[in-house]
């Protein structure tokens, strides 16, 4: 473990308690894309299938921050699609998730390490998450702004794998650790938030919301 | 036994 993989961690749960805070405390799941967060939930079951097939006692962290992941993703979809149905934004949440699923899916039984279930379950997990926030910004430039809250749901969303990919030069570099098909989704998945990340910067720091032009 | 967790990352 290193510190970029550490805070990149810390990040990713920021972003799920941002999230469902935002949901809980607002009542309302307006400006949220479900259809991201059902991708995340997807992402976080196919790649923490290992979970449920051969159950490991929990005593180390992992396996808890997998169960945590698995959990709050699923609770968030129940949030929206469930108990806050009414606060969905259904019309703007219009981007075809099946166009991501099925190119990652597709992709996963193509490139891969190992050519057996889990691995390609694995595989997609990744490939998926690299574009799962797609929808969630497909959203923001339909309603053309986002809520500050939600702003920084994104951006610790979008800095957790940028700080992955410092943890991944790190690991190269002292373990000559290297996991190529995580490190190129991982740079396609941060390369997605750079117009974000620039609107963020630029923006929401100095307490202006982000309204993209209409 | 079997699982050789290859990817040791979340």
């Amino acid at each position: 473990m290193n510190i970029f993989r550490l805070f990149g961690d810390l990040s990713h749960l920021a972003a799920i308690a941002i999230l469902l805070l935002k949901i809980w405390k607002t009542r309302s799941c307006a400006g949220v894309s479900g259809k991201t967060q059902l991708l995340f939930a997807v992402c976080f079951i196919t790649r923490y299938i290992d979970l449920f097939l051969h159950f490991v006692s929990l005593y180390n962290t992992e396996k808890v921050m997998k169960l945590i992941y698995i959990s709050a993703s699923v609770f968030t979809c129940y949030l929206i699609f469930f108990k806050f149905k009414a606060t969905y934004d259904g019309n703007h949440d219009s981007m075809r998730a099946e166009f991501l699923i099925v190119p990652a899916a597709g992709l996963a039984c193509l490139i891969n390490t190992k050519f057996d279930a889990i691995e390609i379950l694995w595989t997609f997990s990744i490939y998926l998450e690299a574009v799962a926030i797609l929808p969630q910004l497909f959203l923001i430039s339909k309603t053309g702004e986002a809520e500050t809250i939600t702003s920084h749901y994104l951006f610790a969303q979008g800095s957790y794998r940028a700080l992955y990919i410092l943890n991944w030069i790190y690991r190269y570099h002292y373990e000559s650790h290297v996991d190529t098909i995580a490190i190129v989704a991982g740079v396609v998945q941060t390369i997605l938030y750079c117009d974000f990340f620039y609107l963020y910067i630029t923006k929401v720091v100095k307490g202006q919301k982000i309204v993209l032009p209409a | 036994y079997g699982c050789d967790a290859v990817h040791d990352e979340l």
